[in-house]
């Protein structure tokens, strides 16, 4: 696992940062984010999907009221594919019984989803070898939260309440900072955090991103952590059933 | 000192100001006086929230004004929370298996 991962600098996998408005789409605006991540590494081609396909094609009706991660990801299996942002563009409201999804051509597709480990080492080996992946996370902090590096307890921010979606692009640490005590200099030591797209802006915190500390579940950042796969499917030997 | 408070001393007037910048920061106007008011009341709050929230993190987190400091927790959970996956409508138990990264 590298120190430091950022997959925003790799151009074509990470789109502009989104705005959710009146809708509570974090689900379908951070699964639509994490295959267009994944599609981009694993075909080399940049694409923008479709949330308003996820919110009026979803099995769970009004997709602006809230939902899963899986449920977009099957939304996608079942329509085989995703529409483009720009073909089936986001309205800021669901239209659960006018699903476009047979409109449009399809632009990215995916095989399977998974769901990691719960550790926090095993989902940056995955994030640093893989790409992006979802997570489900206590928004507590975010309401008033400007930039930084969020270091949080269970008890400022419960990580069993999960209540907000959002991808996961990055891992680093901030740089240590010497602090001066009693007359001598102490070197601090460095907070390795996670770097999580959000889906309420670039006027919202760091021009539309956040940091949470990592290595301490922070916000309940491992409960959920969930990718979608668009690798090609291995291709085993054939057998042949003797006659 | 109590949101919106209206005792003498400048801490009222810098809030207003404070208060103003942040309408145009973001575009924010309001129906009538009463609404201007409440969101005032709402906006003080938040900052008083920010500076709790502030002393509490352990990290380098900084918080203040953002896009969302006109509103209350409920407001904000309404329209920016994911009531499904916080309402606990449904249950998943987590079963790691065998698999390098996790299972289907």
């Amino acid at each position: 696992v590298p120190h430091t991962c950022d997959w925003r600098k790799k151009p074509g996998i990470i789109s502009p940062i989104k705005n959710q408005e009146n809708c509570q789409s974090c689900w379908a605006m951070a699964a639509a984010g994490n295959i267009e991540a994944q599609w981009g590494i694993k075909s080399h081609q940049s694409v923008e999907l479709s949330v308003q396909e996820l919110l009026d094609c979803g099995r769970c009706g009004d997709g602006c009221q809230g939902g899963f991660i899986w449920d977009a990801f099957i939304t996608v299996l079942n329509n085989s594919g995703l529409a483009s942002e720009k073909d089936y563009p986001y309205l800021g409201r669901a239209k659960p019984n006018r699903c476009l999804a047979k409109k449009y051509t399809k632009v990215a597709w995916i095989q399977d989803f998974i769901m990691l480990s719960d550790n926090e080492e095993i989902i940056a080996r995955y994030l640093a070898t893989q790409g992006p992946i979802t997570v489900t996370i206590n928004k507590a902090l975010l309401q008033n939260y400007q930039r930084g590096v969020i270091k949080a307890t269970s008890t400022t921010c419960d990580p069993q309440l999960v209540d907000h979606c959002v991808l996961l692009v990055g891992f680093g640490k901030s740089k240590a900072e010497k602090t001066v005590s009693s007359g001598s200099c102490h070197p601090s030591r460095s907070t390795p955090f996670w770097i999580l797209k959000n889906s309420w802006g670039a006027h919202w915190g760091e021009k539309g991103y956040f940091r949470l500390h990592k290595g301490s579940n922070a916000c309940g950042i491992t409960k959920y952590p969930i990718t979608a796969r668009v690798d090609r499917p291995v291709k085993k030997q054939q057998v042949i059933c003797p006659p | 000192n109590s949101p919106g408070a209206q005792g003498s001393g400048p801490q009222p007037l810098e809030l207003k100001e404070v208060f103003k910048m942040f309408q145009i920061q973001f575009n924010r106007s309001y129906s009538n006086p009463t609404e201007h008011a409440r969101r005032l009341d709402i906006f003080a709050h938040n900052l008083i929230r920010a500076q709790r929230l502030q002393e509490e993190d352990l990290g380098t987190a900084e918080f203040g004004v953002t896009p969302f400091s006109d509103l209350t927790e409920e407001e904000f959970d309404q329209l920016y929370g994911n009531w499904r996956a916080a309402g606990g409508d449904f249950s998943m138990e987590r079963k790691v298996g065998s698999e390098d990264w996790g299972e289907l």
